[in-house]
């Protein structure tokens, strides 16, 4: 199905090594973090 | 050469979280009606430099409120945020503050507050009870039921209603009305307050003569009242009084 392929597609993309050096992105500067719950 | 512009300030930075505090606690020690507010979420921050050392903070913040009255003496670290399916109530504050030479202090605040919207609530717990309008006739009805109650009962200061904070009616499977409300001692007795109630004065305002009741009027399918009150100056709660009971679990 179609799910289940973009899983699989998720999985094995997961598995490709990051190049040395490699930053992942900061996250977004706002809103932050919750803390509780969204309303 | 000037110097480049500082990054703009994440909001999950510790800079903005001990500004959201400082922030969090002016609402709270500024405020005389309704519950204490705990940060949720640092909706967006600005910086707006006046000099060295010396800026302005722009902030917007998500709140949440409580269960500790706002005359509580319990610090707000140990109030515990309002579950979604208690009906929460969001706070939306922009806030201006200033730090100068790393000094944070608020210059202006403004907050709006709303309750979840009933169907969100309703999605996820249907048969939760609802908030409804502090001046509802069966809140109203319910409080006075259970302060009369409890002042019947108690052999301390005759207490009278400051205001009701939050109130709930359940219809499903049982008909009852759950009100929350601060209550301030007089200067009468009970008995001198059953003489003459208009003469009863509340005493000063000290966080001692103020306390905090919890109600729940059962309509259906049998008539209960369950009333718990505890005084601010007296660290052990009263105990519940049940009225009306039949049902004595």
């Amino acid at each position: 199905s179609v799910t289940k392929r973009a899983v699989a597609e998720a999985a094995q993309h997961d598995k490709v090594p990051r190049p040395v050096g490699f930053v992942p992105p900061p996250p977004p500067p706002c809103p932050g973090r919750i803390r509780h719950f969204d309303i | 050469v000037p110097a480049a512009p500082p990054a703009p300030l994440s909001c999950d930075d510790p800079e903005s979280e001990a500004a959201a505090e400082a922030a969090v606690n002016y609402i709270n020690g500024h405020s005389h009606h309704g519950y204490k507010f705990a940060l949720n979420r640092i909706e967006d921050v600005r910086v707006v430099p006046q000099g060295p050392n010396n800026d302005i903070i722009f902030l917007e913040l998500d709140l949440l409120e409580t269960n500790c009255h706002i005359l509580s003496p319990t610090p707000l670290v140990n109030c515990t945020v309002r579950s979604f399916t208690e009906h929460a109530v969001e706070g939306d504050c922009d806030v201006k503050l200033q730090k100068l030479d790393g000094t944070l202090s608020v210059l202006a605040s403004k907050c709006h507050s709303h309750a979840d919207s009933s169907e969100d609530v309703v999605q996820v717990c249907p048969d939760c009870p609802l908030l409804v309008s502090l001046n509802n006739t069966e809140v109203l009805e319910a409080v006075s039921a259970a302060l009369n109650h409890y002042n019947s009962k108690t052999t301390g200061p005759y207490l009278r209603l400051l205001e009701i904070g939050r109130a709930k009616i359940q219809y499903h499977p049982a008909h009852i009305v759950v009100a929350e409300f601060a209550v301030g001692a007089t200067n009468c007795s009970v008995e001198e307050a059953e003489a003459n109630v208009g003469a009863c004065q509340l005493l000063p305002e000290d966080q001692s003569n103020f306390g905090f009741c919890r109600a729940a009027l059962v309509k259906r399918p049998s008539p209960d009242l369950q009333v718990d009150c505890q005084l601010y100056g007296h660290q052990v709660p009263a105990p519940n009084i049940p009225l009306l009971s039949h049902d004595t679990s």
